[in-house]
């Protein structure tokens, strides 16, 4: 009995893990996803347009943007060489990372909200190998909750 | 040196998740409603 | 009996668990991995790259900072404290030991 509890509190302990690793495999699928409809986005407008956009106009990955209200007024001490910077704002401001921004303009195909069309879903689904397209499916619905190993016992 | 989880959060570039931004962002939201 | 099939039982749950975790273990890996190629591929290096004005409307009318640092670059964020003149400040601190850091203001206008 006193094993049977053991293996109780292990199994949870199991659980939790497995738990948190689909949520970082979830992430990770966004990643592939966002970052190859970029790539193929930014490949085809190049080839449409037959040139490149100008270079004033881009920013190239990786990078985090920090947004804030237009009237913030802010601050900014640089350091000679450049590696050191100081940001004073007079006002509450957020920090996102690039993925964040490729997810809000919809290179994830809506599945990190788990609102997903059919055609974004076909199209997510042909970005990641295939062993990871159940994994796709699924969060379409939501989110990853049961796609297990089939028990050999 | 002296700085602790008390006194600022951080995050690494390419090293640290989406999460530990998001908890930056959390901070400050609750420091401005109190 | 009970007992003992109860222990049977939660012993094949544990061992599917196990294969369950070193098959995610494994397809994180393989994720890694595979982004790090759509990142590198020299026939892609020139892609992975976002319009500013795109950015733009992502947030509304904002001021945004683009900040771009080489790796290990440690952002730092103190807990806002009320000032002398009665005002919150918030601070954001920037620290490279391997490179300059660039930062870009994108303004829509």
């Amino acid at each position: 009995a006193q094993e049977c509890q053991n293996l109780e509190v292990e199994k949870q302990r199991r659980l939790e893990r497995i738990k948190q690793k689909q949520s970082q495999l979830q992430e990770l699928i966004l990643q592939q996803i966002a970052f190859k409809n970029l790539v193929q986005r930014n490949r085809q407008a190049e080839q449409q347009a037959n040139r490149p956009p100008p270079s004033n106009s881009v920013i190239h990955l990786p990078f985090i943007i920090v947004n804030t209200s237009k009237k913030t007024v802010i601050d900014c001490s640089i350091s000679n060489d450049k590696f050191e910077y100081l940001f004073n704002f007079d006002n509450t401001f957020e920090i996102h990372d690039d993925i964040e921004v490729l997810k809000r303009m919809g290179m994830a195909c809506g599945l990190e909200s788990g609102s997903c069309s059919a055609e974004d879903l076909k199209i997510a689904r042909s970005l990641v190998p295939k062993a990871l397209e159940p994994y796709v499916t699924e969060m379409a619905q939501g989110s990853i909750s049961s796609v297990y190993v089939t028990s050999s016992s | 040196a002296c700085l602790t989880p008390r006194t600022a959060l951080l995050y690494k570039f390419n090293g640290s998740p989406s999460k530990s931004l998001k908890d930056i962002n959390n901070m400050i939201k609750q420091g401005e409603h109190r | 009996k009970e007992v003992v099939d109860r222990l049977r039982y939660l012993e094949a749950e544990i061992e599917d668990l196990e294969l369950k975790e070193k098959e995610l273990d494994q397809q994180k890996l393989w994720l890694q991995q595979s982004i790090k190629n759509v990142m590198d591929d020299s026939t892609n290096h020139q892609y992975p790259f976002q319009e500013m004005v795109y950015i733009c409307n992502c947030f509304n009318g904002d001021t945004l900072l683009a900040i771009q640092a080489p790796c290990g670059t440690q952002l730092e964020v103190p807990i806002p404290e009320m000032g002398q003149n009665g005002q919150k400040k918030y601070q954001i601190n920037l620290k490279s030991s391997s490179g300059p850091i660039h930062v870009l203001l994108i303004n829509k206008e």
